[in-house]
């Protein structure tokens, strides 16, 4: 089975990979947008790597970029759930010591992945999930935002098509992609 | 969702994956994005990597730390990211990407969806892409 791919060299340097998410198609309107806020994101990354900074800096801020892109599915632009909400998830992990930070279904913050890279830090925990997420993200002065921030004019016609095609959700929903 | 892994100049890795998710998910569904050993691993002896896709699947077969498994039997980054999806789309039928990179600096973008945005930047070169065979090359200096 084919798949496709691209490949790097093999010294070792500063590297940054990213990606915007397993697609079906993308329409050709919205490609230049999509190839701007990947390669955006890329340069954020490899930028902070240029001035020194680490590589859990570099993929902080590269997820960063693509969280605040309505573009992409995370941060804004994130999918609505059954309810018309926004759930989102996140987990950063350092390779040096294997420290690792997760949050999940936490609502109403702009950038979740650096939610994720503060349970790595402040606290004793991997993964803290929902209202104590949320807690928590008060607690660390993290402003709350309104989860219309989050929501696009894309993401609601997907929920309306979805709904429309669909009927609710099934639980033998298509093995394909996220 | 959306995902990223780094190489630095002290030859540290690590990754960082955010949310995705299925459109009219059920309340409360959490795919594999925050997952530690699915969404995403990173370990300074083999490499870091972050996924995308079909979230169940990606959880079932733990998708980023098997990718690294392979990279510790000494299989080349694009082998392992290949076995693994591979792996991923013969048990489940679940289909997805993933970028890795390993500690000596290869990297590759790997997918079985139809198309999957990516990037990566290596000794200033910008390369980036989204459908298979497509890849715009820049330089940043």
């Amino acid at each position: 089975m084919a798949a496709a791919s691209a490949r790097g060299s093999i010294d070792v340097s500063l590297v940054v990979v990213v990606h915007g998410g397993g697609a079906s198609n993308i329409s050709a309107d919205r490609k230049e947008r999509v190839h701007e806020g990947i390669a955006r994101a890329a340069t954020e990354g490899y930028n902070i790597l240029k001035a020194g900074g680490s590589a859990i800096d570099a993929v902080e801020g590269a997820v960063i970029v693509l969280e605040k892109d309505p573009e992409f599915n995370a941060g804004c632009g994130s999918v609505l759930n059954a309810k018309g909400d926004v759930e989102m998830d996140a987990s950063i992990m350092d390779g040096k010591d294997l420290s690792a930070g997760a949050v999940s279904a936490v609502r109403c913050i702009e950038n979740p992945i650096k939610l994720a890279r503060l349970v790595m830090e402040k606290t004793p925990h991997c993964f803290l999930t929902g209202h104590g997420a949320e807690k928590f993200a008060a607690d660390m002065g993290i402003p709350e935002i309104p989860v219309e921030n989050l929501i696009t004019e894309r993401s609601k016609k997907h929920l309306e098509k979805e709904k429309l095609e669909k009927g609710a959700q099934r639980a033998d929903c298509p093995k394909n992609l996220g | 969702t959306v995902g990223a892994v780094a190489l630095d100049c002290k030859g540290n890795v690590a990754y960082a994956t955010s949310t995705g998710g299925i459109v009219n998910k059920m309340v409360g569904r959490v795919g594999d994005s925050p997952c530690i050993g699915a969404g995403g691993y990173a370990d300074n002896n083999l490499g870091a990597v972050s996924t995308t896709g079909h979230g169940e699947s990606i959880l079932k077969v733990n998708l980023a730390r098997l990718a690294l498994f392979h990279i510790e039997q000494g299989k080349t980054v694009d082998e392992a990211a290949e076995l693994a999806l591979n792996y991923m789309k013969s048990k489940l039928k679940g289909l997805g990407g993933l970028i890795l990179v390993s500690k000596t600096g290869d990297w590759v973008a790997k997918w079985t969806s139809a198309s999957m945005p990516w990037a990566a930047v290596k000794n200033g070169k910008l390369q980036a892409g989204i459908d298979i065979c497509e890849t715009r090359t820049r330089d940043l200096h």
